[in-house]
C-alpha cells in the first residue's frame, strides 16, 4: 500500500459517498445515470467474489464490502426510493453495447481462463466504461448539477491516482499488472474532456455546462 | 512480472 493506491481508495470512497449524499439531502437522482450505477454494482459484484476465497486485509474486506453495499443501496434510492425524479428519458444508453463486447473479451484476453479469474477480467474492463451511460447522459442534457460534477471528478480521480500507484509499484516493487493498466489507463482517458470542464468552469464556481 | 498476478487492488 503506497498514498498514491490510499489516496485513490478514499478519492473513490468520496465519490461514492457524495453520490449518496447527493441523492439523500436532494431526495432526488435528477442527472443520475442508473444505468452507470448498474454497471457499477456487476464490477463489484464480480470483481468481489474473491471475499469468499482469499482474505487480503482487514482494509481491503471492508471496503469491498462498503462497494458492493454501497452500489446496491444506489441502485435502490435510484430505481425505487426516489424514482419519481430518476431522468430515464434521458438516461438511453444501451448497457448490453458494453456488457458484451467486455464478456467477449474478458472470455479472450485473460490471466487465466478460471471461472473467478474471467470474472475478475470481466469487473476490471467493464469499470473501464462503466461511466459512459452517465457522460453520455450529461452530454445529451448538456449539464450537470455542481454536486454530479464533484462526484464524476472523485470518480476520475481515483482511478488517476491508481495509474500513479502501478508507475510507483512498477517501480519499487517490479509489479505490474498489463489488464489492470490498460484498462485503467482507457477509464482514465475517458475522464479527461471533463476533467477540462470541471478545472475551467466548476472549480471557477460555474455550473457544469456543455457548448452546444 | 506480470505472470501470477495476485489481485490485491481494489
Amino acid at each position: 500500500m503506497n498514498v498514491f493506491r490510499l489516496s485513490g481508495d478514499v478519492s473513490h470512497l468520496l465519490a461514492i459517498l457524495i453520490l449518496l449524499m447527493k441523492i439523500w439531502k436532494t431526495r432526488s437522482c435528477a442527472g443520475i445515470s442508473g444505468k452507470s450505477q448498474i454497471l457499477f454494482a456487476l464490477v463489484y459484484t464480480t470483481r468481489y467474489l474473491d471475499l469468499f476465497t482469499s482474505f487480503i486485509s482487514p482494509y481491503n474486506t471492508a471496503m469491498k464490502v462498503f462497494f458492493i453495499a454501497s452500489s446496491y443501496a444506489t441502485i435502490y434510492l435510484i430505481y425505487l426510493k426516489f424514482k419519481a425524479t430518476y431522468d430515464r428519458n434521458h438516461d438511453t444508453f444501451r448497457m448490453e453495447f458494453l456488457v458484451l463486447p467486455v464478456l467477449v473479451l474478458a472470455f479472450v484476453v485473460n490471466h487465466d481462463f478460471t471461472p473467478l479469474e474471467i470474472l475478475w477480467t470481466f469487473s476490471i474492463y467493464l469499470e473501464s466504461v462503466a461511466i459512459l451511460p452517465q457522460l453520455f447522459m450529461v452530454s445529451k442534457t448538456g449539464q450537470a448539477e455542481t454536486i454530479t460534477s464533484h462526484y464524476l471528478f472523485a470518480l476520475g480521480m481515483y482511478r488517476a491516482l491508481y495509474i500513479v500507484n502501478w508507475v510507483y509499484r512498477y517501480y519499487f516493487e517490479g509489479f505490474y499488472d498489463l489488464i489492470a493498466i490498460i484498462a485503467g489507463v482507457v477509464q482514465t482517458v475517458l475522464y479527461c474532456d471533463f476533467f477540462y470542464l470541471y478545472v475551467t468552469k466548476v472549480l471557477k464556481g460555474k455550473q457544469l455546462t456543455l457548448p452546444a | 512480472a506480470d505472470a501470477d498476478v495476485a489481485h490485491d487492488e481494489l
